[in-house]
């Protein structure tokens, strides 16, 4: 589908992608870890594109097989949710990626 | 008001109340805490009692200033959020005020 189309074209042109809703403490621990690390993450807030934003998170789920706010890709990959994207910095190997992602 | 009343009723009987919302993290996070700990928390969605969660929502805002979900009482006494409970339970804060409550 052409929304498919473009998430798919929106992951793959910018380095840290950001799917989020603006009220979300999961997604807003996301975004501000990702300025601290001088990530710049374009975010997409599906809660401010009206209809567009219940299709958008379908689409998201269709792809990558999570319904749920984050949803985090990085470098084109689905990196997953908060927890998930978390877990990578604790373990060290979020930086590598975003810094890999950065240079590409 | 009388939903003023309502909510002053509720956590005044009931030793753990948490105001809530089904599909967030944070949320979710205060309810398994609580249920780890076996505190039996009184749970109450607001996303799933149509236009009165809102009202709610409101209401609670005037009585604690706190707008956000999940909003928690223990003991009748306003706790706070996710973070401000969290914070309480890694000081050993938690539990005393937990069984305090339950004893009343
Ligand atoms: N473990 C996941 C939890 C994701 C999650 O449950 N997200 C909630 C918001 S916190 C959600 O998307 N709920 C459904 C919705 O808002 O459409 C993560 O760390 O991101
Ligand atoms: N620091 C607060 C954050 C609370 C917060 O921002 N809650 C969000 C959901 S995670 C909220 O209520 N947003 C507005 C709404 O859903 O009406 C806490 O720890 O509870
Ligand atoms: S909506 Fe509360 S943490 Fe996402």
């Amino acid at each position: 589908s052409r929304l498919e189309e473009t998430v798919k074209k929106t992951v793959a042109e910018n380095p840290v992608v950001v799917y989020s809703k603006t009220w979300c403490s999961y997604s807003s621990e996301v975004k501000t870890l990702f300025k601290k690390l001088g990530a710049e993450p374009l975010v997409i807030e599906l809660d401010e594109m009206g209809p567009q934003g219940p299709q958008l998170q379908k689409v998201l789920e269709r792809l990558t097989g999570q319904h749920t706010v984050p949803n985090v890709f990085i470098g084109g990959q689905h990196i997953g949710g908060c927890t998930d994207t978390l877990k990578l910095y604790r373990k060290g190997e979020l930086e590598p990626l975003l810094s890999e992602a950065k240079s590409k």
